[in-house]
C-alpha cells in the first residue's frame, strides 16, 4: 500500500544501459515500472549521481536492488541544519 | 558580517585579491533555507554582467519572480519533491514555496559567503559597522533544500545536481546527517561529482562537540570546517545582592529593567515539573516567578525558548546557565526579555547565592559590544571534534574560521530568535554554530580561487590548511573553550583560517578525482561502490598496492596497531610549487614520545611548478602509551613561505 512507501535514491550504472534504449530515462522509467506499476520518479540526476529518486515499499526497493544496472537503491536522510 | 574582516585581515589586504575585475568571476553556491533577496547584502552596485558562462536561473514560486534576482545574486531555485513526498504538501500560507527564506539561516550563511559591502550594520546597536561578506565581488546562487520539515536527500542531491550544472565554483553546505559510509551519504556523494568537476565544496564540521568522533562531512574530498570565536563580546553581567558580580554575555535591547535590583528565583523552584529548571513551555508557576528574575539551566530547549517561557509567566528577566554539557562558553542571544547567559562556574556560584539566601536579588547591567578579547580565536565547545569516525587516517575536521556570534544578513519573514511569538524584524542577525564557520571558508575559497583561477578545488583547501595558524600571535597555542586548555588537531585541523597567508602558500598538496579513487580502492570500496560515487566504470588495479595512507591530503592521521611489536606507519606525499623556484627544509615536532619521525628527503628543491614527492615514517617503540592519543607538526620552509600540517597519532 501507498502508506508504506518511502523515498529512495537509485543510482544507476549507466554503462550498463541496454542498447535498446534511446535514452537513459527512459531506461529509469524501465526499471522503475518493473517493479511498481504506480511508483513514479521524483527526481531524474544527470551530474550529481546517475540515477533516480522515487517512491517504493521496501519489497519493491529490494526487488530494483536485485535487478542488473542498479547500483544501489538508498533510503531518504534527513539532514538538519548546523 | 562586521568583524571577521578585520579579524581575518581581510580589511588591510583588499587589492591582493583581484576578484571580479580581472574577469575571473567565482559563483558561490549556497545550499540552505533559501534567501531574502532584498537583503542590502545582496545589492548588485557596481556589478557587470553575468557570466556567460553562468547556466542558472531565478526560479519563481511563493513571493519570489526572476525578478528579486540581480547581478549579484544571480540564481535561486528551490526543491521541495523530498519534502513534499515525505511530510506533504507545502503549506504556503507559512512557508514559501519559492527560494524565499522564511527561516534566516540561508540568508545569514549566504551574505557571510559573499555578501556585498553593508554601512551602518548591527543588531539593535550590537556588532555595529561596515558588514560584508568574505568575496564581497563574487556572485551568489542559492539553492533551497531546507524547509520548516527538514532538509532531505533526495532534495539535497538534486540542489547539488543543479549547481553543477548551473556552473557554480564553490559550494557551501551548513548542514549535516550523522555518520555514514561515503556512498550512503548523499552529500558526500554528490560533492564528489561536483569536485570532479572543479568545485571546491565547503561543509559545516557540526555542532555535535566536545565529544570525540562527533564529525559529521568528513569524506576526504570535502573541505569540513568547525568553529572559533572572534575577538567580539557583548557583555552583560550578573549583580548579586551580596555584592558579588559574574560575567555574562546578551544581545537584549528593548525595556530596560528598573534599576533597583529585583527578586531573584531558581526556576527548579518554581515549578512543579521535574525538568522545571529547564524553563520549558507550560512549566513555570506564574505566581512563583511574577516580577523576579529567573534562573534557567541551559539544556533541551532553545535557549530563546526558555526567556519566551519566563516572559509568558509573568518573570521580568532570567539568568540562563551553563551546566557541564556546556562549560563556559557562552553565546549570546537576542532575548526576548532581559535577559545573560553565564558559564556552568558562574551559574552555580548564583545558585549558591540563592539557595543560602532568605531574599536572594540580582541586577542585569548591559554594557554593549566588547571587541578586542583575547584569547581568540577559540575552538568553540560545540564544534565537533575528531577523529574522524568513517576513515580514522584522514585527519578532521581540516581547520575552524570564525563561527561565533556572527553578524549577518536575515530574513525579514521571522523575528531574531526564530520564535513565532517574536515579532521584531530586523536586518542582520547574530547567531553561532559551524553553520557560520562553514561560508567564511566557502567565501574564502572564493577569494582564492579567484586569485588563482587555474587551482584545483584540493589545490585551494591545502592552501586555505596549510597556511592555518596554531598559535597567537604571543606564540602561546589555540586554547579550546571546552577544556580552557590547548586544543588539539582533532580539535583545530589545521588550525585557525589565514586567507592572507593562503594567497601565496608556496606549496600545495595537490588531488584529483583519480586520486580520490584510490583512496577508495584502498578502503577496500566494492566496484558497485566505486561505480556509484564515481558515476562511471572504475576497476581497482589488482596488481597495485594502494594505501590510505598514501592519499596526497595536507594533514597526517597515523594510527597504530594496538596488537603489539614495533610498528611502523608511511606516509608518502607529493608537493607542488606554486611559487617561485627555492629550497624547501621539513622540520617535525611532536608530543609523543613513543613515536619516531622521520622525513625523507629533508630538504627538496623546486623549480616553477615543480613537483617533488616525500614520506614521513612514523616508528612506534611497540608499547601502546597510556595516552591512545599524540599530536605533532610537520613544517615545510623556505624561510619566507610555512607550508604547515598537523600529525595527529593514535593508538
Amino acid at each position: 500500500s501507498s502508506s508504506l512507501k518511502s523515498t529512495y535514491i537509485v543510482h544507476m550504472a549507466k554503462s550498463e544501459m541496454p542498447e535498446s534504449f534511446e535514452h537513459h530515462t527512459l531506461w529509469y522509467e524501465s526499471s522503475l515500472q518493473s517493479v511498481s506499476d504506480s511508483a513514479e520518479m521524483m527526481y531524474t540526476y544527470e551530474n550529481a549521481i546517475h540515477g533516480f529518486s522515487t517512491r517504493l515499499t521496501p519489497e519493491e526497493a529490494r526487488l530494483l536492488e536485485s535487478q542488473t544496472g542498479i547500483l544501489a537503491v538508498l533510503p531518504e536522510v534527513k539532514y538538519e541544519l548546523h | 558580517t562586521t568583524r571577521t574582516p578585520q579579524f581575518l585581515g581581510l580589511d588591510k589586504s583588499a587589492d591582493m585579491f583581484p576578484e571580479s575585475s580581472s574577469g575571473n568571476e567565482v559563483v558561490v553556491g549556497v545550499l540552505d533555507t533559501g534567501v531574502w533577496p532584498e537583503s542590502k547584502s545582496f545589492n548588485d552596485a557596481g556589478f557587470g554582467p553575468i557570466p556567460t558562462t553562468w547556466k542558472g536561473a531565478c526560479e519563481s514560486g511563493t513571493n519570489f519572480t526572476a525578478a528579486n534576482c540581480n547581478k549579484k545574486l544571480i540564481g535561486a531555485r528551490f526543491f521541495s519533491k523530498g519534502v513534499e513526498a515525505m511530510l506533504g504538501p507545502i503549506d504556503e500560507t507559512t512557508e514559501s514555496k519559492s527560494p524565499r527564506d522564511d527561516d534566516g539561516h540561508g540568508t545569514h550563511t549566504s551574505s557571510t559567503a559573499a555578501g556585498s559591502v553593508v554601512p551602518d550594520a548591527s543588531l539593535f546597536g550590537y556588532a555595529s559597522g561596515t558588514a560584508r561578506g568574505m568575496a564581497t565581488r563574487a556572485r551568489v546562487a542559492v539553492y533551497k533544500v531546507c524547509w520548516k520539515g527538514g532538509c532531505f536527500s533526495s532534495d539535497i542531491l538534486a540542489a547539488i545536481d543543479k549547481a553543477i550544472s548551473d556552473n557554480v565554483n564553490v559550494l557551501s553546505l551548513s548542514l549535516g546527517g550523522g555518520m555514514s559510509d561515503y556512498f550512503r551519504d548523499s552529500v558526500a556523494i554528490g560533492a564528489f561529482s561536483a569536485m570532479e568537476k572543479g568545485i571546491l565544496v565547503s561543509c559545516s564540521a557540526g555542532n555535535a562537540g566536545p565529544s570525540a568522533y562527533s564529525l559529521s562531512n568528513v569524506a576526504p574530498w570535502i573541505t569540513t570546517v568547525g568553529a572559533g570565536t572572534l575577538d567580539r563580546d557583548f557583555p552583560a553581567s550578573v549583580s548579586l545582592g551580596n555584592g558579588l558580580n559574574y560575567s555574562g554575555v546578551s544581545l537584549y535591547r528593548g525595556n530596560a529593567l528598573p534599576e533597583s535590583p529585583l527578586p531573584l528565583i531558581y526556576a527548579g523552584n518554581a515549578t512543579n515539573a521535574t525538568n522545571g529548571n529547564l524553563c520549558m513551555t507550560g512549566t513555570l508557576s506564574p505566581e512563583l516567578v511574577a516580577g523576579k528574575i529567573v534562573l534557567c539551566d541551559r539544556g533541551m530547549n532553545a535557549r530563546v525558548q526558555k526567556g519566551a517561557v519566563v516572559k509568558a509567566a509573568g518573570g521580568l528577566g532570567m539568568v540562563l546557565s551553563n551546566t557541564a554539557a556546556n562549560g563556559e562558553e557562552l553565546v549570546a542571544d537576542t532575548h526576548l526579555l532581559p535577559a545573560t547567559a553565564v558559564g556552568e562556574r558562574e551559574g552555580n556560584a548564583i545558585k549558591k547565592y540563592l539557595f543560602s539566601e532568605a531574599k536572594p536579588t540580582v541586577k542585569i547591567v548591559f554594557q554593549g559590544t566588547k571587541v578586542g578579547v583575547e584569547p581568540s580565536p577559540v575552538v568553540a565547545a560545540f564544534s565537533s571534534r575528531g577523529p574522524n569516525s568513517i576513515t580514522p587516517q584522514i585527519l578532521k575536521p581540516d581547520l575552524i574560521a570564525p563561527g561565533v556570534n556572527i553578524l549577518a544578513g536575515w530574513s525579514k519573514a521571522v523575528g531574531p530568535t526564530g520564535l513565532a511569538v517574536d515579532e521584531r524584524r530586523v536586518d542582520f542577525n547574530i547567531i553561532s554554530g559551524t553553520s557560520m564557520s562553514c561560508p567564511h571558508v566557502s567565501g574564502l575559497a572564493a577569494l582564492i580561487k579567484s586569485a588563482h583561477p587555474d587551482w584545483s578545488p584540493a589545490a585551494v583547501r591545502s592552501a586555505l590548511m596549510t597556511t592555518a595558524y596554531i598559535a597567537y600571535k604571543n606564540g602561546n597555542k589555540l586554547q579550546d573553550s571546552a577544556t580552557g586548555k590547548s586544543s588539539t588537531p582533532f580539535d583545530h585541523g589545521s588550525g585557525h583560517v589565514d586567507p592572507v597567508a593562503a594567497l601565496n602558500p608556496g606549496l600545495v598538496y595537490d588531488l584529483t578525482a583519480d586520486d580520490y579513487l584510490g583512496f577508495l580502492c584502498a578502503l577496500n570500496y566494492t566496484a558497485t561502490q566505486i561505480t556509484s560515487l564515481a558515476r562511471r566504470k572504475f576497476q581497482c588495479d589488482a596488481g597495485k598496492k594502494y594505501s590510505v595512507s598514501d592519499l596526497n591530503y595536507p594533514s597526517f592521521a597515523v594510527v597504530f596497531d594496538t596488537m603489539g611489536g614495533a610498528n611502523v606507519v608511511k606516509h608518502t606525499r607529493i608537493l607542488t610549487n606554486v611559487g617561485p623556484a627555492g629550497t624547501y627544509k621539513a622540520s617535525v615536532t611532536s608530543d609523543s614520545k613513543n613515536v619516531k619521525i622521520t622525513v625523507e628527503p629533508e630538504e627538496l628543491s623546486f623549480k616553477a611548478n615543480e613537483k617533488k614527492s616525500f614520506t614521513v615514517t612514523f616508528t612506534s617503540s611497540g608499547s601502546t602509551p597510556q595516552k591512545l592519543n599524540g599530536f605533532g607538526r610537520l613544517e615545510w620552509t623556505n624561510g619566507k613561505n610555512v607550508v604547515g600540517s598537523p600529525i595527529s597519532i593514535s593508538w
